[in-house]
């Protein structure tokens, strides 16, 4: 479970990331 | 059948939407009360990324000029806000007790909501893009909708070179819409339309080109000539309302297949 979490989370994180990125590149 | 309509969206969505899914059925199976870890490192990068997030989507929103997108996004903004909130107050109890079993609760609720709110985010930002297509696609059927008064040889040519750069946007952004999709038929729709349009425009120009020779050369036959350029305007207008139609499809239907 730690590790599922740990990983979730981050992964998490960087679809964030992605998503900003997404956003960004149609908003231009 | 896919469950995201776009690669895009699949890319960035399915392997968090796995994960969810696998730790929910970890949690529903660690019933017996193992300790959780603490969370405190990744939950604040998580909230890091959402408040990045949440700035440039407001961002965009006032400085978009889609009333839709303005409309969409923000519900999704703060579905994402809500998560990242009901992310931390889990990291909060599990560090007081790592075998909180709200907390638990709240980190599932919190992984869905940002799920939910992301795929929501993406999914405006999708039909946003695809509004932009069909733009592109009524400002071809417009053109083709002043075909009838073309009535000379100057006018075909002004006609031709005002048609080719819109119909040559047209076709780039459907063909590259096609290649974005998830969905086999809904691909293969969009593909046969454009190749329909794009071997009846030779044909509406040689059709536009018949009917203003036969006109002046003194009438006979022109009103066969304006059938055969109505009916090619016609053929060529439809594939046109047909890609329109399926760009907006986002859902797999078996019947619309059959």
């Amino acid at each position: 479970l730690r590790v599922g979490w740990e990983q979730l989370l981050t992964s998490v994180a960087r679809n964030i990331n992605e998503v900003e990125n997404q956003i960004l590149t149609r908003d231009s | 059948m896919p469950v995201f309509h776009t690669k895009t969206i699949e890319s960035i969505l399915e392997p968090v939407a796995q994960q969810v899914s696998r730790l929910v059925i970890l949690h529903e199976e660690a019933e017996d009360g193992n300790a959780m870890p603490d969370l405190a490192r990744p939950v604040q990068a998580v909230k890091l990324a959402v408040d990045n997030l949440v700035r440039v989507g407001y961002e965009t929103i006032n400085s978009s000029e889609d009333a839709i997108l303005k409309q969409d996004m923000p519900p999704a903004l703060n579905r994402v806000e809500e998560a990242s909130i009901l992310l931390i107050q889990a990291s909060d109890m599990l560090r007081s007790d790592p075998f909180s079993a709200p907390a638990r609760k709240k980190l599932i609720e919190g992984s869905r909501g940002i799920l939910q709110g992301t795929s929501a985010l993406l999914l405006a930002f999708d039909e946003s893009e695809v509004r932009k297509i069909i733009r592109i696609c009524k400002n071809v059927l417009e053109y083709l909708a002043i075909t009838e008064v073309v009535e000379t040889m100057e006018d075909l040519v002004t006609f031709v070179k005002n048609l080719s750069p819109v119909l040559t946007k047209m076709t780039k952004e459907v063909d590259g819409r096609q290649k974005e999709l998830t969905h086999q038929v809904h691909r293969e729709w969009l593909e046969r339309s454009l190749e329909q349009v794009k071997q009846l425009t030779p044909i509406l120009i040689s059709g536009i080109k018949i009917y203003i020779t036969t006109k002046s050369q003194g009438g006979q036959g022109v009103a066969e000539a304006q059938t055969n350029r109505d009916y090619v305007i016609g053929k060529v207008c439809n594939e046109i309302h047909e890609m329109i139609r399926v760009l907006q499809l986002t859902t797999y239907d078996e019947e619309e297949w059959d």
